[in-house]
């Protein structure tokens, strides 16, 4: 079965054959790739990620890649189980990904939503937030990147619960972010956080929530004008480089904001492929050209972190 | 499952902080159920909307009326779901 592989990095998959998946990669390479169960989603599915890394030791400096956080930004997840499958064909074959896992470990969440992600196969393609039920309201989910404890219910959130930006009751009250929180404050040493969204072609670092510059934003629009032009020299897509709140809008309680403001220098957030004409309904032809040129980029920014750990 | 017959996407261009106000009235009334893709956005982004087909008429007039400029990325949302679905089941079935 294994030698087979017959998952179809081209296509959307359902949450079991994404995580059918991981564990096979886990597998196929058990020196490189471990599946570890981070905490589970309000409905109580896993929450899985996959562990890259070369050398024992519980601290070793690492990188920290979400996906899938807004459930309908389909692209996200379906290049994040691409990405895993590249990190462990490439190892030891492409110097990059060989020299940065001899000095990091590299976690990836495919599924940061596995509830929302669900209901987007099942009842509705659209829905972007958790599946949480509110106390107070017939609307249901918080907005998981609004929900971070940074800045948390500041501008670019909405206190009712039906808006699709609702922050939640408190910060970290969705469970799945704070498994996430949980993980990566008790691991203690990640140096890069970086998050996949659809679509707007972006990419973006600190802050979200305040037009103030964060102090390292000079280093961090080098490093994102350099992954953007790595991107870029695929296939020629342009991506737009700046801080979250003035590329865009004031965004609070954001993940990148929180990652950056718990010590996690290298903080960035991938807004991917954005042709015209699908929105969040990117055919599945282009997953794997989406994927290629965004781990030009992925790769830019490990590298750079690779030679500036702090 | 949510059907979206007849549903649009409509890609608004906005030109400074004018029109983007003008556009934030229509985005922040409850009355057209829009579905904001992609929201304004402080470099003039072009923004866009899922606008229900029951709400297309009106949405347009306003757009009209306001001199927005915006074009239909997505004719038919429901024909993209379905194709998206099909593919889906027959790279399950392969």
């Amino acid at each position: 079965e294994r030698s087979n592989n017959n998952f179809n990095y081209g296509a959307y998959h359902s949450l079991e054959a994404i995580y059918h998946e991981m564990d096979n990669i886990a597998g196929e390479f058990p020196d490189l790739a471990h599946r570890l169960k981070i905490g589970h989603s309000f409905e109580n599915r896993s929450m899985y990620v996959l562990k890259f890394g070369t050398a024992e030791g519980r601290r070793r400096p690492a990188v920290w890649l979400n996906a899938g956080i807004h459930s309908r930004e389909w692209i996200s997840q379906a290049t994040a189980i691409w990405t895993a499958r590249k990190i462990v064909s490439d190892y030891g074959k492409d110097p990059a990904i060989t020299s940065i896992l001899e000095k990091m470990d590299i976690f990836l969440l495919p599924v940061a939503n596995p509830d929302g992600y669900v209901y987007t196969q099942t009842k509705n393609r659209l829905w972007r937030k958790t599946r949480s039920l509110n106390s107070r309201s017939p609307c249901i989910g918080a907005d998981p990147n609004r929900n971070w404890n940074s800045s948390f219910a500041g501008a670019g959130t909405s206190n009712n619960p039906c808006s699709e930006v609702y922050h939640g009751p408190h910060a970290n009250s969705e469970v799945e972010v704070k498994s996430v929180v949980d993980f990566i404050q008790q691991h203690g040493n990640f140096k890069c956080f970086i998050d996949l969204h659809s679509y707007s072609q972006l990419l973006m670092y600190p802050y979200g929530y305040t037009v103030n510059k964060a102090p390292d934003a000079e280093e961090l629009d080098e490093v994102a004008r350099c992954a953007a032009k790595a991107l870029a020299s695929l296939s020629g897509t342009k991506y737009q480089v700046g801080p979250i709140c003035t590329t865009v809008y004031p965004a609070s309680g954001s993940s990148t904001d929180w990652a950056y403001d718990n010590g996690i220098k290298y903080a960035f957030t991938f807004e991917l492929r954005d042709t015209g004409h699908y929105g969040f309904l990117l055919p599945a032809n282009q997953i794997i050209p989406t994927a290629e040129e965004t781990w030009l980029g992925l790769k830019t920014i490990m590298e750079h972190v690779r030679d500036h750990l702090y | 499952r949510e059907k979206f017959f007849g549903d649009q996407v409509f890609r608004i261009n906005v030109r400074g902080g004018d029109e983007i106000s003008k556009l934030s009235q229509l985005l922040n009334s409850d009355n057209f159920k829009l579905d904001v893709w992609k929201s304004p956005s402080a470099f003039s982004h072009p923004v866009d909307v899922l606008v229900p087909s029951v709400s297309l008429q009106p949405v347009k007039s306003f757009l009209k009326s306001q001199a927005l400029q915006y074009s239909v990325t997505i004719a038919d949302l429901q024909a993209l779901l379905d194709k998206e679905d099909e593919e889906m089941q027959h790279n399950e079935g392969q």
